[in-house]
């Protein structure tokens, strides 16, 4: 463990309780992509079977189960609880499009043919793009409650520092995992544009608009 | 070095 990849472990757990409190408090979904979080979900689910059987450090067991079932709760308010205020007109990216695409790169593209290496893999995969239905959402409503963007910063952040912990890894524990860094590169790449955004409006106080 | 199987990672 390093400061980095604690910094974007604890950054993303900050995303998720920032999407819950939004959820909870304005008791609305408005805003958010169900369908980003369907796929947060799937990451979840097939990046964590393992939970079980290969025991990591308390740590890794607290947050693995923390993701899992906040993710998992996430879709259950989306859908179910709060149906009435999710926004079915603006979600509208078609994540088959994702699915497929990331589900037969895994199997091509992997360090190992076995059932739980391609879905660990099809997981980092789909995690890469699984955020684009919430910026496509964001960029077809023209802008985003400031929370939801907080949302979105702590998430962009933590693969962001994931990186740096890669490279702090590959000097320091000469270890290294390409697929993981490809795809965390291409990850934080898709929230550049939200970053300029965010940095120069919602930190100055203004709403975040997008360019109509 | 390749990468190590153990998933310590989240």
């Amino acid at each position: 463990m390093n400061i980095f990849r604690l910094a974007g472990d604890l950054s993303h757990l900050a995303a998720i309780i920032i999407l819950l409190i939004k959820i909870w408090k304005t008791r609305s979904c408005a805003g958010i992509s169900g369908r980003s979080q369907v796929l947060f979900a799937i990451v979840f689910i097939t990046r964590y079977l393992d939970l079980f059987t290969n025991f990591i450090s308390a740590y890794n067991t607290a947050m693995k189960v923390f993701f899992l079932g906040s993710s998992i709760g996430t879709v259950y308010l989306m859908y179910l609880k709060f149906k009435a205020t999710y926004d079915h007109n603006h979600d509208t990216f078609r994540i088959e499009f994702l699915l497929l695409p990331t589900a037969l790169l895994s199997l091509v593209l992997n360090h190992e043919f076995s059932v739980m290496e391609i879905l660990w893999t099809f997981s980092i995969y789909l995690e890469s793009v699984a955020i684009l239905p919430q910026l496509f959402m964001v960029s077809k409503t023209g802008e985003a409650e400031s929370i939801t963007s907080h949302y979105l910063f702590a998430l962009g952040s933590y693969r962001g520092l994931y990186i740096l912990n890669w490279i702090y890894r590959y000097y320091f524990e000469g270890f290294y995992d390409i697929i993981a860094i490809v795809a965390g590169c291409v990850q934080t790449i898709l929230y550049c544009d939200f970053f300029y955004l965010y940095i120069t409006k919602v930190l100055k106080g203004k709403k975040l608009q997008l360019p109509a | 070095a390749p990468p190590s199987k153990d998933k310590d990672e989240l």
